[in-house]
């Protein structure tokens, strides 16, 4: 299994639309076998999936990471684990409750790797495995980078999501030598690109610039479709295949497929 | 001082804009002294008022929420005080290792009224105080909304705000009761608002339906001036001040003081 986080401190740069779209792509598209995981507790990505529920009473990844023993963890998984019609994929949900996982574990001993045990408990059954993470560098988000193999930064064409990249792979070189040697960065996806405006190709090549070979080539435009998708609660694939921002979905997952098995 | 927190969980809605484009608005249009905190690690604010600075060396916010009793709190704010020439107010200005500050004070008394102590400090010396928030409800949100006369909520018109919108007012109840009982919701403020896509309007009649008079009257239009004015590290009254964004913060602003005075 291939585990790769979504992940930018910058809100709001598509890290939610790119894990869910890039899922439906590899599972629908391509026929892999995908585990999606929802590190957020904002749950978008579950809600997106169809397989929200707020209640305090549902499994969802909260009850896993909260597991500090291997007993049981994969009855738990089967208790969790949900299939999400809407994409194709087996999803791990999440909901508020997941906001307390970083004050229940303050003082316990190996924090950062509960992830990485409950993904390996999985590893035979996936190809891949998909991880949304939230806007911010919490114990989640170091969770999902220390399990993952890869890391994908979606980066859409604002000054503000430009000025915090060097603060973002400052932070990736710090887990990289203190957790997980194996982390590498796939590539910098550029998202919500309005060709119209000059700052979508200033950023551009501002990205090309510092990060070169890692900066996809695919890039994803700006269109209403995503928004659009959202709001009738299923995929830009569903939604409309001919969308010029789905069209760029599946080429960036065929380019992320390759950059994978090139390695 | 009236202090006024920008607060949604979800990223990318607007909150930094919307606190420094106000602040500007405040001190260049309605001639009051505006003291701007920057809450967010990530440093958006200080860069858009042109007073960030990345080393350790400098003083920033974060030295002052780490003073753990009164003394020399006065001298330290001196030494972290800006005054930035571009929205012509004060500044508290931030950067990455404020992201620090949860760890640092874990095992504290009172952690979440610090800010609140620095404020009380210089009250007499503002009329409004106004503080951009990061998008998590870490502790950092938690000291901004307990220092706080009120909170204004960024919303864009994507599904994952508004769904989000739930568990942001609970959170605001819990502060309310357990640390802030004055803490009161000023209003909604509907941002990034692209007239031509449906989406825009089932949002906004949305909010208007949940939330009835704390919605704003005056919305924010999406407007390439706003990007635009990041890159050219001014602010959107230098930058357009005919641009519909713009005249868009001056309307708002105006509401903004209209509410608070008939408090
Ligand atoms: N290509 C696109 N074109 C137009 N809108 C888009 C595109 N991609 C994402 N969006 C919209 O931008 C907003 C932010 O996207 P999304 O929520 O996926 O970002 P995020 O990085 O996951 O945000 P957060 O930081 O809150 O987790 C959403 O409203 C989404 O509909
Ligand atoms: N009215 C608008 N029209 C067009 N673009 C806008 C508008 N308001 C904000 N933006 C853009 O949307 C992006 C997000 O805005 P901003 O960074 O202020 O949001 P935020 O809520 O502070 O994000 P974060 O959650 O990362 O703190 C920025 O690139 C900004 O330029
Ligand atoms: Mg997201
Ligand atoms: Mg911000």
């Amino acid at each position: 299994m291939i585990t790769i986080s979504f992940y930018n401190n910058k809100g709001g740069v598509a890290k939610t639309t790119t894990a869910i779209t890039t899922a439906s792509c590899l599972a629908m598209g391509m026929g892999k076998k995908v585990l999606l995981v929802d590190m957020d507790p904002q749950a978008n990505c579950s809600d997106s999936a169809g397989v929200y529920n707020g209640s305090e009473e549902v499994k969802t990844i909260y009850h896993l990471m909260l597991l500090s023993t291997n007993n049981f963890l994969k009855d738990e998984i089967q208790k969790v684990k949900r299939f999400s019609e809407t994409i194709q994929c087996d999803v791990f949900p999440s909901n508020i409750l997941l906001d307390g996982f970083q004050d229940q574990v303050a003082n316990s001993i190996n924090r950062e790797y509960r992830l990485k045990k409950i993904l390996s408990a999985v590893a035979g059954e996936y190809d891949y495995c998909l991880i949304d993470c939230p806007p911010s560098l919490s114990l989640l988000t170091v969770n999902a980078l220390v399990a993952s193999n890869y890391v994908i930064i979606p980066c859409d064409s604002s000054r503000y999501a430009l000025t915090g990249m060097g603060n973002l792979i400052e932070k990736y070189h710090e887990i990289k030598e203190g957790c997980n040697p194996g982390l590498e960065i796939l590539g910098i996806l550029n998202t919500k690109v309005d060709s119209r405006y000059t700052t979508a190709k200033t950023s551009r090549e501002k990205l090309a610039e510092y990060f070169g070979d890692l900066l996809f080539e695919t890039f994803i435009p700006q269109n209403a479709a995503v928004e659009k998708s959202q709001y009738e609660s299923s995929t830009l694939l569903a939604y409309n295949r001919n969308s010029s921002a789905f069209k760029s979905y599946e080429l960036f997952t065929r380019e992320l497929v390759s950059r994978v098995e090139a390695e």
